[in-house]
């Protein structure tokens, strides 16, 4: 996923976590101090902080860097993804993206 | 009395039934009286919208748009192998088509502006969703959804923790404070006998589910029941009855237009339209207003099959047409005169934990829980709304469930209709169902939920291991309730739907948006080219400039200032140029009496009359300079 906006069209979608973390529903400056908290827990998660998901505060997309896809390095970045988001104090909730299935009416 | 140029206004039959009268959303009177939608913007959360094609372009909002497949602000649809991309573009058609174009059709809110998000062509996750839901929240009004999870009648599904969130916070934030109105379609699964309670688009409190009916108002061969189904309005039935005819795309097999626009797609837009045309009336209609003012006005008509039941408030429902036919004349004269409902109260009770077997039918568990005076004290909930049930059951065969909600005026709603393809063994892990059935009706009392199994006695057994309630409502009485339906149905004559006729409105909050208007790469290559063009176009002049001065530096028999100004005006002069700063210059003293220095406008007029800059006033006072 190249951004929190969207992937490019039909494009295979990477690994990708949507994290929430404390502190960050008040002012702007709060904000930015969540947005540089986010950049340094991605990449302490061998990740990279995507941005704000959409107008939700608090809400960012870590996404997998471009590099090699191996089935073993992928599972290794996965687990090492889930293991530092889930010890972090500062994060509330975080999820794997996965694929959605919706049908047209 | 209205005439439209459009080829095909005369069989849009859903607008204008000539054919069998009354068969429409009656909204011919509602544009008699200059109510089109506009100052409203309608956006389609879907494959995209052809804004170029005339239908659509006089109405688009680009400022409302974008493609979060390709992350950039075009929604425009990308052709694919099936020619299934129109899907938006058709859908937009209906809502806002421009009338009087002589092309193809005409929309509901013809005045309207209509929008495209661009989000159903390529992989799609939880927090795409989440963006799609709150992009351009405060250009955007109304967010029309003409899809959902799969409609198979085994898929249990919808929004995710970021979805649901992105959707509360639409009505809390969107649209500056009255809230974002989100419609969904109810769903196409009804030949798998599915039911749109399994699709939490449709549960949620915060969406508008629309049903469809055919030209004939009875469901449709494709459309699903369900007991949080608001109301319904019209689409196509089956190869004997017509569909919606509409705007199309016009790449690959389309033509810009189409008879042949049917499913639960076609209504919801048609619903999203007309809530264009309330919210035009009224703009500062929450998004709970709106929802009640559907409750309120949709019209119930005799369908046998539809099995219509009278809730304790004297709204009937049916699971099929939900509160009934939506009407666009009743739906505007109702907003002209709606005053806003009392804030939102909830009550959730405890989580209830049963472990208790699942009989097989006709046996059924019942578990009961009571709501006191007391328990709705805190929060001052007296009439119900949505009331939603959170079950978690275990069962090897999830589609032989069978679950029913009584509320304290016993009013039952289906909400977990048995589907005979739904073998999941995994039961329901915390699934919300909810029902709109006891609307305005008294909350205080008990609730009874019932379940069974309605499979073969060879299942293995089912256990409800827990459930919670949760209710919504708001601090009117009962009373109050009626008598707002007095109230409306005095201004159905029209008599308030006049420019004469406003009630105030306060003004909304003012919520900036996150991120604006993000450039594309295209657009930054041409800026870029902008730049580099005015960079050496600077640089040219400068060289220029300096070189020109080259001759004045160089002439030592003249270093004064009086020379110099002497100087270049002979030289303008030699050259043909009349610089406006002359005379200025040479009437310095009828300059400065006047008027003040500043004066209010930028320049100043010499005794022809002729505008001088105020920079030229500037460097008069000054003194000449080089």
């Amino acid at each position: 996923l190249p951004g929190p906006g969207g992937t490019e069209a039909r494009g295979p979608v990477g690994l990708s976590w949507a994290v929430h973390l404390d502190g960050a529903e008040g002012e702007e400056e709060e904000e930015e101090g969540t947005r540089q908290r986010a950049d340094a827990l991605a990449r302490a998660a061998g990740l990279v902080n995507a941005g704000r998901i959409g107008e939700l505060r608090g809400h960012y997309l870590f996404t997998r860097p471009a590099g090699p896809r191996e089935d073993g390095l992928e599972e290794a970045a996965r687990q090492r993804a889930e293991e530092v988001l889930a010890g972090h104090e500062a994060v509330r909730w975080h999820a794997e993206q996965r694929l959605l299935k919706r049908a047209k009416r | 009395g209205l005439h439209f140029n459009d080829p095909k206004f005369p069989q849009q039959w859903h607008l204008n039934n000539r054919r069998s009268p009354g068969r429409d959303i009656n909204v011919t009177g509602v544009w008699e009286r200059n109510v089109t939608g506009r100052g409203v913007t309608v956006v389609v959360v879907d494959d995209g919208v052809e804004y170029t094609i005339r239908d659509i372009r006089p109405n688009y909002s680009p400022e409302g748009s974008y493609d979060l497949n390709s992350n950039d602000p075009d929604p425009m649809p990308h052709p694919d192998e099936e020619n299934g991309n129109h899907h938006g573009t058709r859908c937009a058609g209906e809502i806002a088509a421009v009338p009087n174009n002589s092309f193809c059709a005409v929309g509901v809110a013809f005045g309207s502006r209509i929008a495209g998000i661009r989000v159903l062509d390529g992989p799609l996750t939880d927090s795409m969703e989440a963006v799609a839901f709150n992009k351009h929240y405060q250009i955007n009004d109304i967010y029309s959804c003409s899809w959902g999870p799969d409609d198979d009648g085994k898929t249990v599904d919808g929004p995710h923790q970021l979805g649901k969130a992105a959707l509360q916070h639409g009505v809390m934030a969107g649209r500056h404070g009255f809230g974002s109105i989100f419609v969904v379609a109810s769903g196409n699964g009804g030949q798998h006998n599915d039911n749109c309670n399994y699709d939490g688009y449709a549960n949620s409190i915060y969406t508008i589910t629309i049903g469809a009916v055919d030209e004939e108002g009875r469901m449709p061969f494709y459309a699903e029941e369900c007991a949080s189904m608001l109301a319904v309005t019209f689409s196509g039935g089956d190869k004997m009855l017509r569909s919606i005819v509409t705007t199309d795309w016009d790449l690959q097999k389309g033509t810009g237009c189409t008879e042949g626009h049917t499913g639960t797609s076609a209504a919801a837009p048609l619903a999203a339209g007309m809530m264009a045309l309330m919210l035009q009336v009224r703009p500062c209609l929450t998004w709970r207003d709106v929802q009640h003012i559907i409750v309120f006005t949709a019209t119930r008509y005799e369908d046998h099959h539809a099995n219509w039941d009278t809730n304790q408030a004297g709204f009937g429902h049916s699971h099929q047409h939900g509160f009934g036919l939506l009407n666009a004349w009743r739906l505007v004269n109702a907003a002209k005169i709606w005053t806003s409902v009392p804030y939102l109260a909830s009550y959730v009770s405890p989580v209830l934990r049963e472990a208790k077997v699942i009989p097989l039918a006709p046996g059924s568990l019942e578990v009961v829980w009571n709501v006191s005076h007391a328990d709705l004290a805190l929060s001052g909930l007296r009439t119900l709304e949505h009331v939603a049930v959170t079950v978690t059951i275990s069962h090897p065969r999830r589609g032989s469930l069978d679950l029913r909600l009584s509320c304290p005026s016993g009013m039952l709603s289906l909400i977990g209709a048995p589907r005979s393809l739904d073998s999941d063994p995994g039961g329901f892990d915390d699934w919300t169902f909810s029902t709109v059935r006891c609307w305005g009706e008294g909350a205080q009392g008990q609730y009874r939920l019932s379940v069974r199994d309605v499979g073969d006695r060879e299942s293995r057994v089912g256990i409800l291991e827990r459930w919670q309630l949760t209710l919504y409502g708001s601090a009117w009485r009962p009373q109050e309730v009626e008598e707002r339906r007095r109230l409306l149905e005095d201004a159905m004559s029209g008599k308030y739907l006049h420019d004469g006729f406003s009630l105030p409105c306060p003004p909304g909050l003012d919520v900036p948006e996150e991120d604006g208007y993000s450039l594309t790469p295209n657009t930054l290559k041409t800026l870029m080219l902008l730049g580099c063009f005015a960079v050496f176009w600077t640089a040219y002049y400068l060289l220029e400039v300096c070189l020109s001065q080259r001759d004045v530096a160089l002439d030592l028999t003249c270093g004064g200032a009086p020379c110099r100004r002497a100087r270049n005006r002979h030289r303008a002069l030699e050259e043909g140029m009349e610089l406006e700063a002359t005379p200025l210059y040479e009437n310095k003293d009828t300059e400065e009496t006047e008027g003040p220095p500043d004066l209010p406008n930028q320049g100043s007029r010499d005794q022809e009359g002729t505008l001088a800059p105020a920079l030229d006033l500037q460097e008069v006072r000054e003194g000449p300079v080089c």
